[in-house]
């Protein structure tokens, strides 16, 4: 039989641990500001 | 399983700057007043696939207005943008592409423009002029006695006024009116204008010469006169490509 796991118990064991100095990709959207913002 | 689909093109990405030109190029080349705009930032992108290399792309873009008049044959990679102290513009627009086997084309676009709030930029130069209204009467003055005096003293054509683009009035430490107006060439030389003036109409356009003018006209504590005229020469319109169900507004 499957037991299903609770999501924060799975999704703790699951966290893929991030190494050290991890920085999040900056967002996609707005881009980059070419002169200056008003 | 399904392939996954594409990542979300990132706005800085460079299909997305290759669009946000294209846009940017369509919205100068269809616009026939004030100067010409340039990218700031790209907002937003928005792909939505049609089929096999067919999207349509959705963008928002943030534009400053540059110091060339939009009938300058002056390249916009050449353009200096107009700094925030010297009252900056910016333009907002949603413009709407297909890509076809790679090639874009404009299908629609709306742009709002306005001047920065005079506030901000009271903020960062409390001493900086602001924009005035194209209609105050400072400035249509100012714009009337620059054309008079240039065309008092050109050995060239007679010259009309075609649209005051920019206009600033400073009261300190001078009573200054600035005015930045674009021109047209006449079928009158200027001897033949002072005749009569009002025969003279603007050449047609497979002749047409615009230019533009700057005028500084300071009034107090004396008065004095300057204005700077430069004829771009007889321009070959750019190939009008017409796009299919294009809207521009």
């Amino acid at each position: 039989s499957v037991a299903k796991r609770a999501v924060a118990e799975a999704a703790q064991h699951d966290k893929v641990p991030r190494p050290v100095g991890f920085v999040p990709p900056p967002p996609p959207c707005p881009g980059k500001i070419r002169h200056f913002d008003i | 399983v399904p392939a996954a689909p594409p990542a979300p093109l990132g706005c800085d990405d460079p299909e997305s700057v290759a669009a946000a030109e294209a846009a940017v190029n369509y919205i100068n080349a269809n616009s026939h007043h004030g100067f010409k705009f340039t990218i700031n930032r790209i907002g937003d992108i928005r792909v939505v696939p049609q089929g096999p290399n067919n999207d349509i792309i959705f963008l928002e873009l943030d534009l400053l207005e540059t110091k060339c008049p939009i009938l300058s044959p002056t390249p916009l990679a050449n353009c200096t943008v107009r700094s925030f102290a010297e009252h900056a513009v910016e333009g907002d627009c949603d413009v709407k592409l297909q890509k076809v086997n790679g090639t874009l084309s404009v299908l629609a676009s709306k742009c709002n423009s306005h001047a920065d709030s005079g506030e901000d930029i009271r903020k960062l130069c409390p001493d900086c002029p602001l924009l005035a209204k194209l209609n105050n009467t400072e400035v249509l003055e100012t714009v009337a006695a620059a054309l008079n005096a240039y065309n008092s003293k050109t050995t060239d054509s007679y010259l009309r006024l075609l649209e005051i683009g920019r206009a600033k009035i400073q009261y300190h430490p001078a009573h200054t009116v600035v005015a930045e107006f674009a021109v047209g060439a006449t079928n009158c030389s200027a001897e033949e204008a002072k005749a009569n003036a009002g025969a003279c109409q603007l050449l047609p356009e497979d002749q047409s010469n615009f230019g533009f003018c700057t005028a500084v006209m300071v009034k107090r504590p004396s008065q004095d006169l300057q204005v700077d005229c430069q004829l771009y020469g007889h321009q070959v319109p750019a190939p009008h490509v017409p796009l299919p169900s294009q809207d521009t507004s």
